[in-house]
């Protein structure tokens, strides 16, 4: 079971103005983010029951707190994920999402099964290439994108030998 | 050298080929350019001087002295093109970079910077500010946003309220920023999102800058006890700036969805996919 009380606690706490405008010891604002990580926990999963609930589907869902640093486990490790991008706005948004992952091709899928145009780019300021597609997302609403590594034939020395030719 | 530009269906940002810094942005569809050079300064933060002993700290901000230092007087660039976005990145020292990004179909320019660990080695404290220069002739106006509803126009060391005899000419033109600031001349329009709140201003005609990261050595006997320094080798911090360019009748609409879509962005959860059925049966 989640819960949001845990975050809620914390937001109320973090209403105090040192915590709002930076103006308290060190050590209290190291509680503070304590505090909301420790929110965040419970609340992820209510947030992956109702993802669950509302796609169909039980996933073990997975937050990615670094992608502003590029880092994500799941998308750097995985040659098979989906991307729920959910949209808290009252209209429709055009999206362009950027995931870490590992070297190589992507497949990228829509909600109807459309392949969408993806890039794989390399960052001077980061280890680790990412992953670009435009998404677009409903009003108040979400959309899933299957994610897949296309393997990538690398030319050998020797051509690989031909399959054996079934003749119907 | 052909000049380093970065351009979309709307918007072309070019870079100045000896410093790296940004030079010119240019709104395609409304024939609207305008020289913006944007790049990093720092304020040496007071320990007290003799007109006061007021040093900079948690609760205070006041700088030495009137004119911040440059970051760096240059930047190192490198060119990202593809066909879902073309970015710079800029490298203005081992402490502060930058990149300058636009992707299809958008009407601002993305400025996603990282600042820090501040080095305060020397035993001076420093406050980060990015600050934009333009010719535009804004007559000591500025305009900053409460809590991103009602926008309020500032004027240099000026108060509406009441006779203000100005002390402090930085930090008594500072305003809070939570969601945007703005110049213009009446025609065109510099609007700065932020992603958080900042503090913001405008110190000299056609300039806008916004302060994206401190370290202070010394506590400004308000209370805290002790300076705002972070523990350890201090902490590094990255952000986003849109900015966006246009006609003053037309740059509300455009900056106000753009900070609703930033406030509200969009949210991304991950999941290997495949997984059973929620609903029984």
């Amino acid at each position: 079971y989640g819960d949001s009380a845990h975050l809620n606690e914390a937001m109320a706490v973090l209403q105090h103005h040192d915590a709002v405008s930076g103006t308290s010891k060190q050590h209290v604002a190291d509680d503070y983010a304590r505090q909301l990580a420790a929110g965040w926990g419970p609340c992820e999963v209510l947030l992956s029951n109702a993802l669950a609930k509302l796609s169909g589907s039980k996933e073990s869902f997975s937050f990615c707190h670094f992608l502003n640093i590029s880092v994500c486990p799941l998308s750097q490790t995985s040659a098979h994920f989906q991307v729920t991008i959910y949209n808290p706005l009252g209209r429709k948004v055009d999206w362009m999402v950027r995931l870490p992952v590992s070297e190589g091709l992507f497949l990228v899928k829509d909600p109807s099964n459309k392949t969408v145009l993806s890039k794989v780019v390399e960052l001077p300021s980061s280890d680790n290439p990412e992953l670009l597609f435009p998404a677009s997302v409903p009003a108040l609403g979400f959309s899933i994108y299957s994610v897949t590594q296309v393997p990538v034939w690398r030319p050998q020395a020797r051509p690989p030998k031909p399959w054996p030719q079934k003749f119907g | 050298p052909s000049v380093l530009s970065i351009k979309n269906e709307y918007l072309q940002a070019t870079f100045h080929p000896d410093t790296g810094f940004l030079r010119t942005i240019e709104v395609l569809d409304r024939k609207l350019v305008l020289p913006v050079s944007q790049a990093f300064f720092w304020y040496n933060a007071s320990t007290g001087d003799k007109q006061s002993d007021q040093a900079s700290g948690a609760y205070i901000f006041r700088p030495s002295r009137e004119k911040p230092f440059p970051v760096s007087h240059w930047a190192q660039t490198h060119l990202v093109k593809t066909a879902l976005v073309q970015e710079v990145h800029q490298k203005f020292s081992a402490w502060c970079s930058q990149v300058v990004r636009l992707y299809p179909g958008q009407r601002h320019l993305e400025l996603e910077w990282t600042v820090g660990p501040i080095p305060v080695g020397d035993k001076w404290g420093k406050e980060i500010i990015s600050r934009f220069d333009t010719p535009l002739k804004t007559l000591g106006s500025f305009y900053t946003d409460s809590n991103g509803r009602e926008v309020l126009k500032r004027r240099r060391d000026y108060r509406p309220s009441w006779e203000l005899n100005q002390t402090e000419p930085v930090a008594g033109n500072y305003y809070p920023v939570n969601s945007r600031i703005y110049i213009t001349d009446g025609k065109t329009q510099l609007t700065v999102l932020t992603d958080r709140s900042q503090g913001g201003s405008s110190l000299r005609d056609g300039s806008l800058e916004l302060m994206v990261h401190r370290r202070l050595l010394k506590d400004d006997a308000r209370g805290v006890g002790e300076p705002l320094l972070e523990s350890k080798s201090g902490v590094w911090v990255r952000g986003r700036h849109l900015v966006l360019l246009d006609t003053a009748c037309d740059a509300a609409a455009g900056h106000r969805l753009l900070a609703e879509k930033e406030l509200l962005a969009p949210q991304v959860v991950l999941a290997p996919g495949g997984g059973p059925s929620y609903h029984f049966g």
